[in-house]
């Protein structure tokens, strides 16, 4: 039975793709059966794991898993359709729910399933979060950043009322942190105030082998796994399977 | 008779927000009557520049604009209407219109106009990419930024050939430069290569101040206008200014 995790945070460019290959990367080398759907149209986790098919659809033309270079691990690609989606969700009467029963049949097949979301609260990220069991938010340490997090968790509550989301917040991870910005240690010690366990321990390090692995079309794992944002993700990888046992 | 300018990069988090704050700042110290209008339903521009009034609408609600601490600075900020706007905009039927119908009174009152626009290409940024003469392009140095540039670049063509968009392409600017990255210089040489004196010849360098002045509410200029990030943006100010002469 796979756990469901949606990545999002509306602020863009604050680590959710590099979060969702890196992570599912190390799922898959600790022997977890692990899906990456990209959610996102800008379809940057399918490049990156290189599923990019040209003319394929995305989840929601059906599309089915594709296996990736390394073992353990499958994507289902952003897919062209992916753009035009959110129009069709927004007529459709039970569009924020397409995903969650798209994702039912999956379940089975993985140990952990990770959606990679849109810079957005719109309808894409919307059935993420209610096909998802858990939500992680990667949160750059910087204040435009902080900014949106209050939306980001109303809008979750909102979901939960409205819609009966069972998703829970899984944890914040604090990413490109880098300790020579003045507000990094300020906005760690307000997350880890407010948010106690529910913030993971592990700290992602502004770190130029995330930017780089990328461009080689490589996860962390295969480019420098060594690396300071390597062993953090590892970390954080372990830090979320670890959850899991509980 | 104002230049409008929309500053549009489907792309999160590659200095949209921080290129309209610090771009319209200097345009007013050179003596230009500047407008920054706020079209992200995130509003990190109208929080740096003080515009963030509880209860107030958007542009699109008939906001007006409203003076900064800065002289010759002012800011139509985004209001809590702006988030519903993307699904009345996509119903309406010359809904890709409604910007430039509101920019043109404006066009009098102001010598150059900016929008800043959400991290996406939906009804809110092709308003703002219709309702501009020109559009400038933030493009962080990194691989997931060139990746997108191709399809920001077709989606302007479509719009020319649909809708009759008039907007060119000021320029494309770096940001977040980083010589330690080992794409920065790759980037950078093949967007020279490509776009020629469409690139801005100001790259704008990661520094620290340009991250830490929002958090103190304050444009570049007030923050720390010496800094790397500072200069910068007053050069490519100053490059964008001189480009309205010719
Ligand atoms: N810890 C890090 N250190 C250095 N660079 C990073 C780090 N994490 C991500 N990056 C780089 O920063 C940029 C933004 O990251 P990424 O694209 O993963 O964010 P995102 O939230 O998925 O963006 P979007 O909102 O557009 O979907 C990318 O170029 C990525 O390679
Ligand atoms: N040159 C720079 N050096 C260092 N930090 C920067 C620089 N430019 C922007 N930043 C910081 O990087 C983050 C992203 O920048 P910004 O919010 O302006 O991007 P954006 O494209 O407007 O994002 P979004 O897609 O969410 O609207 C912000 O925290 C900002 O303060
Ligand atoms: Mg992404
Ligand atoms: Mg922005």
């Amino acid at each position: 039975m796979a756990h469901v995790i949606a990545v999002s945070n509306q602020k863009g460019g604050v680590g959710k793709t590099t979060t969702v290959v890196n992570l599912a990367a190390f799922c898959a080398l600790a022997g977890l059966k692990t899906l990456v759907i990209d959610s996102d149209p800008q379809g940057n986790a399918s490049s990156v794991l290189g599923g990019t098919v040209t003319g394929q659809g995305s989840i929601y033309s059906q599309a089915q898993p594709v296996p990736c270079v390394q073992s353990g691990l499958s994507v289902v690609p952003a897919g062209a359709d992916l753009l035009d989606q959110e129009a069709v969700l927004l007529r459709s009467p039970h569009g924020r729910f397409i995903l969650r029963q798209l994702v039912a049949p999956l379940r089975d097949a993985f140990d952990v399933i990770f959606i990679d979301c849109p810079p957005n609260l719109a309808q894409l990220s919307t059935n993420a979060l209610l096909a998802a069991d858990h939500l992680v938010i990667p949160l750059q340490s910087e204040y435009f950043a902080l900014e949106g997090l209050s939306h980001l968790l109303a809008y979750v509550e909102i979901l939960r009322d409205e819609a009966e989301a069972t998703i829970d917040l899984r944890g914040i991870l604090l990413t490109m942190f880098d300790p020579g910005y003045p507000l990094a240690y300020q906005v760690e010690q307000e997350i880890r105030q407010h948010f106690a366990e529910r913030a993971f321990r592990s700290v992602i390090p502004r770190d130029v082998a995330l930017a780089a692995a990328p461009s080689h079309g490589k996860t962390i794992l295969d480019y420098d796994p060594l690396s300071r944002g390597g062993i953090a993700y590892l970390s954080a990888a372990q830090e979320l399977i670890h959850g899991f046992k509980r």
